[in-house]
């Protein structure tokens, strides 16, 4: 039997929280090392890869590995019923069933919540994705994730223009970021500058340009990734035309969330 | 219209 055991629920609830919009499902693997998580989105146009290693956990065990595809909209209603310093255990039988249970124990309570889920196909991943080289990128934006947040609302805001999916162009150019939404009646336009660092030591945005980049994406795979990046204080997004765009956040060093994104093209 | 890469031709199967 394998039983990895951790306490990181609010962790959880937000992750699934932020996928289950988008990601119909989820490859996880636990092994030794850590946590993998991978999804593709169904129109196969975004992948978010979680990597979480075990010193992440307050308390994690795992003998052997443990890899299931698991839909994601289930998980998040599980974890909704969960109290957030709940102790959850991940047990499946060695001779592979299909099925996983992820058993949620509140000391303060006594109570014991107990949730089975069947495997699912996991659509089409893992994918090897090898680690990305910041020189193959015409941009790499860097700021605040509440900045990102806070521009990713305002476009959304504006930038539904009824009949089709709504898009956000990123442009960079001069050391400025241009976020561009077109609404029904109007557009909407977010210009960042890079900021001082003297001004603002813990929150800066850095712009590395090697050339200007223009790109198209559609707005719901910023707004999912805007809702991941709470769990991390800074975002870092690489451009180019080339290669899908990354969007990261570091999990303090001990993981990332990334979403691989194809950009649309004109 | 826009034209879209699937993000599976930028990656292989594991």
């Amino acid at each position: 039997m394998l039983e990895p055991r951790l306490v990181q629920t609010t962790f959880f609830k937000n992750v699934l929280e932020a996928l289950s919009d988008l990601f119909i499902e989820a490859h996880f693997e636990f092994s030794r090392t850590g946590l993998e998580l991978q999804a593709i989105d169904t129109s196969r146009v975004a992948l978010v890869a979680l990597v979480l290693r075990a010193e992440a956990f307050n308390h994690y065990l795992c003998d052997r590995g443990l890899s299931m595809g698991l839909n994601l909209a289930d998980m998040a209603k599980a974890f909704r019923c969960a109290n957030n310093d709940d102790i959850i255990t991940i047990k499946a039988e060695e001779d592979w069933t299909d099925t996983v249970t992820f058993t949620f124990e509140s000391p303060e309570d006594g109570e014991i919540l107990e949730f089975d889920f069947d495997f699912v196909g996991s659509n089409g991943v893992p994918l090897e994705i090898p680690e990305y080289q910041e020189s193959e990128y015409q941009a790499i934006v860097r700021m605040p994730s509440a900045k990102f947040m806070r521009i990713c609302k305002k476009l959304s805001s504006f930038g539904d223009s009824g009949d089709r999916d709504p898009v956000v162009i990123i442009s960079v150019y001069k050391e400025r970021v241009r976020s561009f939404a077109r609404g029904k009646t109007g557009t909407s336009t977010t210009v960042c500058l890079q900021t001082q660092t003297v001004d603002k030591p813990k929150e800066p945005t850095l712009i590395e340009m090697k050339e200007e980049v223009s790109l198209i994406f559609d707005l719901k795979y910023m707004n999912s990734f805007s809702k991941a990046s709470t769990l991390s204080d800074q975002v870092t997004i690489n451009l180019s035309s080339e290669l899908p765009a990354v969007f990261e956040c570091k999990i303090a060093e001990l993981g990332y969330i990334r979403y691989y994104i194809s950009p649309r093209k004109e | 219209g826009h034209k879209q890469s699937t993000i599976t031709n930028y990656f292989i199967r594991a």
